[in-house]
């Protein structure tokens, strides 16, 4: 199965 | 004080519908040079930006910035009320609590007028800085919207394999299995319904079927759709308006 990534990983909230 | 008039209310009701499905609380941000919006999926999986440049108006104004806190699925029910044809002016005074929504059919000469009460909505604004990407793809969108709906009947996850000549989507489910594969091609006669690759490197990235069924309504926009593909960041779709666009950054799955 493959697990879902989230985008905080990717991108620092301001 | 803002004043933005849409030549016709259907390119807001297109623009609003290309995104409601997958954000409800939305904050636009209106300044002198367009207006600017950006909201993140409850699972923090999806991201939307929105710019809607002054030349995709037929009139623009505003003497000082604002944000207009939002509930889009208000929003859509009052866009539904006027014509496609209508003009459409978006009000709001400088410290506003409602924005008005102002239809104009200039034949039957019929005005109608709504307002919708703002939100304090509290949204972290995430920085986007510019992504290194592997790959671009440029499509007719409708092609990318029904080869997403086809395959997402078979599985929840959407794989996409771009090598230097071929682009391919695969699903692998518990019924069965799909793939779709395109190369890429220039239609002189149609230019827009070309396929566009430019490959720096191989990507082989999975994404959740359901994020992408979202993000394909946003077709209605435009008949391409940009697709910016990287193994260490997001994925970017693009619709572009006729000064603008609307943007979806999507997190890949990855295989543990």
């Amino acid at each position: 199965a493959s697990k879902q990534r989230t985008l905080t990983e990717f991108f620092p909230t301001e | 004080m803002l004043e933005a008039k849409f030549q016709e209310a259907s390119l807001f009701k297109r623009i609003i519908d290309g995104f409601k499905d997958c954000v409800q609380l939305v904050n636009f941000q209106c300044k002198e040079d367009g207006i600017i919006a950006q909201a993140v999926d409850d699972s923090r999986v999806l991201l939307v930006s929105l710019e809607i440049g002054v030349e995709a108006f037929q009139d623009y104004r505003c003497d000082h910035p604002v944000t207009l806190g939002m509930d889009l699925s208000s929003l859509s029910k009052i866009l539904r009320c006027g014509n496609n044809t209508d003009t459409l002016t978006l009000i709001a005074d400088d410290t506003p609590d409602a924005i008005i929504l102002l239809f104009e059919d200039t034949k039957k000469d019929r005005i109608s007028e709504y307002s919708l009460k703002l939100m304090d909505i509290d949204a972290d604004f995430l920085k986007i800085e510019d992504l290194q990407y592997d790959t671009t793809l440029m499509m007719p969108s409708a092609e990318f919207s029904k080869t997403v709906r086809d395959l997402s009947q078979l599985s929840d996850s959407l794989n996409i394999l771009v090598t230097k000549e071929t682009i391919k989507f695969v699903a692998t489910g518990d019924v069965g299995s799909g793939s779709v594969i395109l190369k890429p091609f220039i239609n002189m006669e149609n230019p827009d319904e070309s396929i566009k690759l430019d490959m720096d490197q191989p990507v082989d990235l999975t994404f959740g079927s359901k994020y992408l069924q979202d993000i394909v309504k946003g077709s209605a926009l435009s008949n391409k759709i940009g697709i910016r593909l990287s193994s260490e960041a997001p994925a970017l779709f693009q619709f572009d308006l006729s000064s603008g666009f609307l943007q979806f950054f999507l997190a890949p799955k990855f295989d543990d």
